[in-house]
């Protein structure tokens, strides 16, 4: 574990957790794309298929149990939830997602570390995280809503993908078994994916203050 | 122990 990483898992974790509370405190997930969460879930439950059979360590268990537990809380608030589920933007957030992960999991069937069940879950898992952002990005496009889509959590998700690369540059330099490059590739699309998302993002953002100039 | 599972990062 190093300071990189274990940043980067913070803000990854607070990212988040930002999002559930402003969808639970506004009670409203206008401008979140559903589909881009539950791609965030199923990446959470592929990749971490050893929850019960791998004792890496008690903040690795915890951890997982909680980036598990807190996507799950999202898309159920958006899906379940009364008065929540009526401000999702069900007409805006058409990405056909399932494309992606058949995409990810075909990859996967070619690209893996070793061809067995929990390494093949494990590179799906790593391929879809990289572009689970894109239904999020087309919704963002289509109605430039960011009200729940803070400027807190759009700079701790990209402090997340910011640490993690410079984790790998550490670990790159300081271990010499560096076997990391499913992670490292695909983390450096997903990297660019969210720079795409952060440039909209910003767009929408300043187009909304020009909105809400005092008259 | 723990297995030296290569897949240590979140």
């Amino acid at each position: 574990m190093n300071i990189f990483r274990f940043a980067g898992d913070m803000f990854h974790l607070i990212s988040i957790l930002v999002l559930l509370l402003k969808i639970y405190a506004t009670k409203s997930c206008s401008g979140i794309s559903l589909k881009t969460q539950e791609l965030y879930a199923l990446v959470f439950v592929t990749r971490y298929l050893d929850l019960f059979t791998d004792f890496i360590s008690v903040y690795n268990t915890v951890m997982k149990l909680v980036f598990i537990g807190s996507t799950a809380a999202i898309v159920w608030c958006m899906q379940w939830h009364p008065v929540v589920k009526r401000s999702y933007d069900r007409e805006l957030d058409t990405f056909r997602h399932y494309f992606l992960v058949g995409a990810c999991f075909v990859l996967a069937l070619f690209l893996h570390e070793n061809f067995t069940f929990q390494e093949i879950f494990w590179a799906f898992s790593i391929y879809l995280e990289a572009v689970a952002i894109l239904p999020q990005l087309v919704l963002l496009q289509r109605s430039g809503n960011v009200d729940n889509l803070t400027g807190q959590y759009v700079f701790f998700l990209g402090a997340y993908r910011a640490f993690y690369i410079l984790n790998w540059i550490y670990r790159y330099f300081m271990e010499q078994r560096f076997s990391r490059w499913i992670s490292c590739i695909s983390g450096l699309v997903q990297t660019a994916l969210y720079a795409d998302f952060f440039y909209y993002y910003f767009l929408s953002w300043k187009n909304n203050a020009k909105l809400h100039l005092p008259a | 122990s723990p297995k030296g599972s290569s897949h240590d990062e979140l």
